[in-house]
């Protein structure tokens, strides 16, 4: 089994996404054949890696996943596309409960040639985040340094015990990420302060400054590292990097 | 039927709850008797207006809505909180149709004392969403000026289309809005022409600039017009406000 961590909070818009994209480019810099999983019906992560939706959700089909997985421009960094259609989302979202056990078991069983695996997830707590949750070894959470963000924190961490219960206890939390984070302002000192308190250790020494490079990359359909390699968001990120796979 | 405003878009962190809760101010500030509904389980607007979430959720209940309406700290506004419980989203977005049909009900029957209505919607095109679409006169949707904004707004706009074949054309697209708009960033135009084409006269001449204090209100409780009332932001929402009026 690989290490796949999942980049879950039902928090929208706090750099899921962008997180997933950039740490798995670092991880495949530094060697480690890597594949990142869209989840979300938008199809985000799929497109910043240059990437096409497909019709129908790889992870619901029969075939075995690496006939879905996709090369991408970066060595060793490699693509399983998300899925625009609702039926594909409803099915996992509304399905039985046999739905998501085809999804973790097409993750378990799909992944094991690779040496890292981060899933992106959309902006909820349903069942195709408890999913991938369920079928991960760690979680990631990025937070954004506004007043909304701990607002529901408490919740992500209910729900992500629920999954450790479940799983008895493969999942653990593997770190809290400050996103977005704007030195010059008040705002992110207090939300930084308030998050270092509740999770106390778990948060990342890293924290990822807001940098407009950041949100330019995925246009190229690159990540940070390559589209900015001098910018303050691509050493934030590298650094990230160097940190979580210190943790492992 | 009040005008009933749905301020809806699947991307996250785009300015939904911000926008409910500020336009909201506005209406109620230009003498509208206004009440904003809560239909995301995380609660924002809920919180930002001052108020606690229910344990269950109001629209699933059996008893009239006006039972569960709280008064804010500002004149003529008024707040349906959230639940966070999954048991009811998960009624929501799992029920029969008839969960729903519910929602739906209790929206049109609950609202006749209001002049103005505005739902804020969680970042999903789910069941929840949709419900509140189909209960709604217009559609206002938030868009970010960044690059993910126009990967997610064909699919949004698809949501829409099927949602007004569905109400015999009573559901319209009341506008789109770019928010956390920062005129100093390249990316910031681009996107702004790219909707403009795609959304043609749509989109509000009124644009929601990037201003900290927007970010700030909610954690005392206020909307940006009494918390900083000669700010950026809560000049553009008042601006926004009267456009909103003016195209009744
Ligand atoms: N550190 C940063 N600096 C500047 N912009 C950023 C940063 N991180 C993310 N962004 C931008 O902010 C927006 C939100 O980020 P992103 O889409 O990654 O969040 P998300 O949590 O995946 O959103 P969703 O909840 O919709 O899935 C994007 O436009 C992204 O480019
Ligand atoms: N114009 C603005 N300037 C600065 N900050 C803003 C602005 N608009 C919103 N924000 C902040 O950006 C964050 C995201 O906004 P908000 O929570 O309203 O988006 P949302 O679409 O409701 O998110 P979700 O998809 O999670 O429901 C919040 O912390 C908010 O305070
Ligand atoms: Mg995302
Ligand atoms: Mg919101």
């Amino acid at each position: 089994m690989p290490r796949t961590l999942c980049i879950a909070n039902q928090k929208g818009g706090v750099g899921k996404t962008t997180t997933a994209v950039n740490l798995a480019a670092g991880f495949a810099r530094a060697g480690l054949r890597t594949l990142v999983i869209d989840l979300d019906p938008q199809c985000n992560a799929t497109g910043a890696l240059g990437g096409k939706p497909c019709a129908r959700h790889p992870l619901l089909s029969t075939e075995s996943l690496s006939t879905h997985v996709l090369e991408t421009d970066i060595r060793d960094l490699f693509l399983l596309p998300g899925c625009r259609s609702f039926q594909d989302v409803n099915l996992l979202e509304h399905g039985e409960v046999a739905q998501s056990e085809i999804l973790q078991r097409n993750i378990e069983t799909g992944t094991s040639s690779f040496d890292s695996v981060l899933i992106d997830c959309p902006p909820s707590l349903g069942k195709l985040t408890r999913a991938a949750l369920a079928s991960s070894s760690e979680v990631l959470m990025p937070i954004q340094c506004e007043y909304f963000a701990m607002e529901g924190a408490a919740q992500m961490i209910q729900a992500i015990k629920q999954c450790i219960d479940q799983t008895e206890g493969r999942l653990k939390i593997g770190g809290v990420l400050l996103t977005m984070y704007d030195i010059s302002l008040e705002l992110t000192h207090e939300v930084d302060n308030e998050v270092r308190e509740f999770f106390g250790d778990f948060v990342f020494d890293t924290v990822i400054p807001r940098d407009v490079a950041i949100a330019e990359a995925p246009s190229f359909g690159q990540s940070v590292l390559d589209y900015a390699p001098r910018s303050r968001g691509s050493r934030a990120y590298i650094e990230l990097c160097m940190e979580v796979l210190d943790r492992d």
